[in-house]
Formats: structure tokens, C-alpha cells, sequence
């Protein structure tokens, strides 16, 4: 339903949002 | 082409009147009006789902900010280290 | 030609303004025999907002695929920087018999992570 969909792109946004958010940190460490 | 457009807008509008006269009467019948009162809570909750889901679609694009400059000074330092070389 | 044309043009005038009547009239007696009692909606606005939550989810769709496209494309990019960066600097401590600079544990690890 259209509810699920919403939730599981909500989903996949959190994950994503988490990941690049590390990605970010990890690479700031690297080029510092 | 122009003329399947046509067609197509045509036949939108046909199908959305097509769901009001099946919702038309619906408001008489107590039982469908629980349901209809059902549908409602549902859309308000869908959208606050939407409103969370806008704020991560937010926060991603300001991390695409970041990373962008990021990808950037890190071009610059290439260059540095290349001319360095 | 041209004649048949006009007509034809106004045929699809005049239904187009005939589908939007019938709409009209419709949305009309559904407010008026249905109008909305506290906390309830009638069918017509909650058919209508079923369509906006609709189309705003696609767009939301749009915009989210959109955002990841370009996400991957910056830190793939980042990453090869970063990998070309470290060879060169280590190519050139060589070359200068420096001593290499070891990565700490924390790099590693990173450097892991973002493998």
C-alpha cells in the first residue's frame, strides 16, 4: 500500500542519510 | 503524439469522474462513513510520513553539499601534491 | 480541411468543458448533501487528497533517486581522489627517502571503510 511504500523509502532515506553521514566523517579523516 | 496526450487528458478526466459517482452516495451509509473517517486518519498519518521523509531528502541534500566541497578541495590538494611531484 | 479541423477543435472544447461541468456539479452535491461535520471529511476532499498524497510522494520519490544518483557519483569520486592523493604523496616520500608515514589505526580502519 502506499503506506508501506512511504515507510520503506523512509527506511532506505535513515539508512542512507547514515551512511553518508560516515562516509563524510571517514573521508575528513583520511584527507586530514 | 499531440493527439494520444489528448487522449489521455480526456480520459483522466473521465476516470475521475467516474470515482466520484462511485463515492457519491457514500456519505449515507454509516458503515462506509467509519471507513471513509478510516481513510482520513490514514492520510493524515501518511503525511506526516512525508513530512519525515522531506527532512531526510533534505538532510541528504545538504550532505551532497558536503561532500561536493569536500570532493573538491580534495581536487585542489591533487593538484598540489601533483605539481609537489 | 480547415473547416473540419475548427469543428473538430471545438468538439473537444466543448467536451472538455462538459467533463468539467459534470466534475463541478458532482464535487458540488457531495458538499452540499455531505458537508463536512467536525473531524469529518466527505468523499470528494478525501478523494482529493488521496491524489496530492499521491503525487507528493512521487515527487518525493523523484527528488530521494535523484539525491542518491548524485550521492554515489561524489563519493565514488572522493574516493578515487583520495586513493591517487596517498599513492602520490607515498610515491614521493620514496622518491625523497622519506620516511614513510604510517597510517594511524584509526586511518586504516577508515580507509577500510571506505574502501
Amino acid at each position: 500500500t502506499l503506506k508501506d511504500n512511504v515507510n520503506a523509502l523512509l527506511d532506505k532515506a535513515r539508512l542512507e542519510s547514515h551512511e553518508s553521514t560516515s562516509f563524510l566523517k571517514a573521508a575528513k579523516i583520511l584527507r586530514n | 503524439s499531440d493527439l494520444e496526450q489528448l487522449c489521455t487528458y480526456v480520459n483522466e478526466k473521465i476516470e475521475n469522474i467516474k470515482k466520484i459517482l462511485l463515492i457519491r452516495n457514500l456519505g449515507q451509509d454509516p458503515a462506509l462513513k467509519t471507513t471513509l473517517s478510516k481513510i482520513g486518519d490514514e492520510i493524515i498519518t501518511i503525511n506526516e510520513l512525508l513530512n519525515k521523509l522531506e527532512l531526510e531528502i533534505q538532510y541528504q541534500e545538504q550532505t551532497n553539499i558536503s561532500l561536493k566541497e569536500l570532493c573538491e578541495s580534495l581536487e585542489e590538494e591533487f593538484k598540489d601534491v601533483e605539481h609537489l611531484k | 480541411m480547415e473547416a473540419e479541423v475548427d469543428k473538430l477543435e471545438l468538439m473537444f472544447q466543448k467536451a472538455d468543458s462538459d467533463l468539467d461541468y459534470l466534475q463541478y456539479r458532482l464535487e458540488y452535491e457531495i458538499k452540499t448533501n455531505h458537508p463536512h461535520s467536525a473531524g469529518e471529511k466527505n468523499a470528494g476532499t478525501i478523494l482529493k487528497e488521496l491524489s496530492a498524497i499521491k503525487s507528493r510522494y512521487q515527487a518525493l520519490c523523484a527528488r530521494f533517486k535523484e539525491v542518491s544518483v548524485e550521492q554515489k557519483e561524489t563519493k565514488s569520486c572522493i574516493c578515487a581522489l583520495l586513493n591517487k592523493t596517498m599513492t602520490m604523496i607515498q610515491d614521493l616520500q620514496k622518491q625523497t627517502n622519506l620516511e614513510l608515514t604510517l597510517l594511524t589505526e584509526e586511518e586504516k580502519a577508515v580507509t577500510e571503510q571506505l574502501k
